[in-house]
Formats: C-alpha cells, sequence, structure tokens
C-alpha cells in the first residue's frame, strides 16, 4: 500500500491511498485504502491521514478518521491521537501498521507499530526525510 | 487565511515482505530510489504554489508507477493471479472524496479515484462499474502483464505454497 498526505500553502489539507491489497487474497477482498475514514481521510478542521497495514483492524477501528475526531472533539494534538490509535487501540486487536499525518501546523507525523516501514517527508525549508524503519 | 503557512508533505510505501535487514544494497538503493522522486513530485507541486490534493495524487501517481511497491504497477497478486487495486482521494478544505475499488486494468486507480470525486455523484465505484467509468473518462488502461513483475509472482507462489495471505510491508502472516 501506498499514500500520501499533504499542507498546502494556503493551509489546505489532502490525502490520498493505493493499494494492490494483500498476497493470495480472495478475490473480492477490500482493505481500509479506498474506505473514506478508515485508510483515507482529509479534513481542514483537524488533519490528513493515509494508512497501512491490515485493513480488515483498520475497518474496524475506522483509524483515519478517529485520529480527525480525537483532535476536533477531544483537543488532542496530532501526535498524541496518532499515537493513542496505531501504539494503544490497533495492537488490542492485533492490527499491524501505521499511518501517516499532517494537521493544520507542524510537520508530518509517522507513526507505525510494525516493521519494514518505507517512509519520506519533508517541511518547507527543512531538508527530507527518506527512511525504511524497523 | 491571513498568509500563507509552510506546506507539508509525507509519504509512506510499504514495499515488500522483505525487511531491511534482508535488503540487499542494490535492493534499497531501489526503494530508497522509489521514495526520493514520489518525494520530489509531490514537493514540486507545493513548492510551486499547488494545491495539496494536486500534490498527494502525484506523490501517489509516482508510486505506482514503480514496480517496487503495492500499487499500480507491482500490485501483489490475488489468490486467482490478478491484480485488484483500490484507492482513494480526499480533498480537506471540501471534505469531498472518491474512491474506486477492484480495478484490474486502470494504470492509475488514484487518478481515477480524483476522477469519481470531481465527475461524478457518488463517493465510490466498484469492480465492472469503475471500469466502466474508467472508459468513460477516457482513463488509460494497461494488459495484465504491465502490472505484474516477477516478485510479485514468486510472492504469490510461495503464499499458495504456504497456504497464507500476506501484508506487503512485513514478515507478519494472516490466514
Amino acid at each position: 500500500t501506498v499514500g500520501a498526505v499533504a499542507r498546502d500553502r494556503n493551509g489546505n489539507l489532502a490525502a490520498a491511498t493505493s493499494t494492490g491489497g494483500m498476497t493470495n487474497k480472495q478475490p473480492g477482498r477490500v482493505g481500509d485504502a479506498p474506505l473514506i475514514g478508515a485508510g483515507t481521510y482529509a479534513s481542514n478542521r483537524s488533519c490528513a491521514v493515509s494508512a497501512t497495514g491490515h485493513g480488515e483492524m483498520f475497518i474496524r477501528l475506522t483509524v483515519a478518521r478517529d485520529i480527525a475526531a480525537m483532535m476536533e472533539y477531544q483537543g488532542l494534538d496530532l501526535a498524541a491521537a496518532t499515537y493513542r490509535k496505531v501504539h494503544e487501540e490497533l495492537p488490542r486487536i492485533d492490527g499491524a501498521g501505521g499511518v501517516i499525518a499532517v494537521g493544520a501546523e507542524g510537520a508530518p507525523v509517522l507513526s507505525f507499530n510494525s516493521e519494514g516501514m518505507y517512509r519520506a517527508a519533508q517541511c518547507e525549508g527543512a531538508a527530507p526525510i527518506i527512511a525504511i524503519f524497523e | 487565511m491571513s498568509g500563507a503557512v509552510d506546506w507539508a508533505l509525507a509519504l509512506h510505501g510499504g514495499a515488500g515482505t522483505i525487511l531491511r535487514e534482508h535488503l540487499s544494497p542494490e535492493d534499497e538503493t531501489r526503494y530508497r530510489a522509489g521514495l526520493e522522486v514520489a518525494l520530489a513530485a509531490g514537493r514540486a507541486v507545493l513548492e510551486a504554489g499547488g494545491t495539496a490534493l494536486d500534490a498527494v495524487e502525484e506523490t501517489v501517481t509516482a508510486l505506482e508507477e514503480n514496480p517496487v511497491f503495492n500499487a499500480g504497477k507491482g500490485s501483489v497478486l490475488t489468490a486467482e493471479g490478478a491484480v485488484e487495486m483500490d484507492a482513494a482521494i480526499m480533498d480537506g478544505a471540501s471534505l469531498d472524496a472518491g474512491a474506486v475499488i477492484g480495478l484490474r486494468r486502470v494504470r492509475n486507480p488514484v487518478r481515477l479515484a480524483r476522477q469519481v470525486m470531481e465527475h461524478s455523484p457518488h463517493v465510490m465505484l466498484a469492480w465492472q462499474g469503475a471500469e466502466d467509468f474508467a472508459r468513460h473518462m477516457g482513463a488509460e488502461t494497461m494488459a495484465l502483464e504491465w502490472f505484474v513483475t516477477g516478485h510479485r509472482s514468486t510472492q504469490l507462489a510461495e503464499a499458495r505454497a504456504a497456504n497464507v495471505v500476506s501484508l506487503d510491508h512485513s514478515d507478519g502472516k494472516y490466514g
């Protein structure tokens, strides 16, 4: 699965996700990537999120929208909201994977609970980060 | 908005069952280069004052075009040996969204997702309906052989032999 989140100079946010799914999956299986609110979500009121991982778990926890909702209704910052979802709630149902997210200000958040995560990020005026995280 | 804010961009490319410790230096170079190309595609949009929506579309398209990542060309294979690709895009300013499911021939699913968002009254189109919409919109399509790589064929053979379904980004197996 691949995806991107962005904030432009007008402060607008967007997210996109694309995937081939899981190897040897049953034809017709749908993961979280195309489900708005599960693997992909964006709102200028909170954040933009794109997810990768075991899709069924991300669907059950409506991961992307829930991160946004925690910011909107609870006032959590982006890092705290993603940490709670990826490191506290997903592991409770054996949900492996992670998210990338960006809010109205600051650097993107790269959060994951499994290995082999390929990531890149950059903010205006800063050097790019390109990494394979263990 | 009283003034310009700093742009920001992030991308992910959960790129295979190969963990870093098992990557050859050549493979790691290929993956890093792919990430860099995709980052550059989105960065070019944002540096030029373009929209976040255009930036994520261009970034994801670059990843779909690179066979090392599991999307577009290089997608993993279903139990039948086909590709079934899904994509979504969302605009945080308007809350508009578009998604496509089960594409087998469309070259860049994320571009079609945006067309669903902008040129249909729907949020999501699936399988034959999505393919019909793609044809109506003039989306570029490719033969199955264009999407399938040797690495993905090997992965499928191994998954079939082990009778498992596997994620694209770790050694974790889920059956």
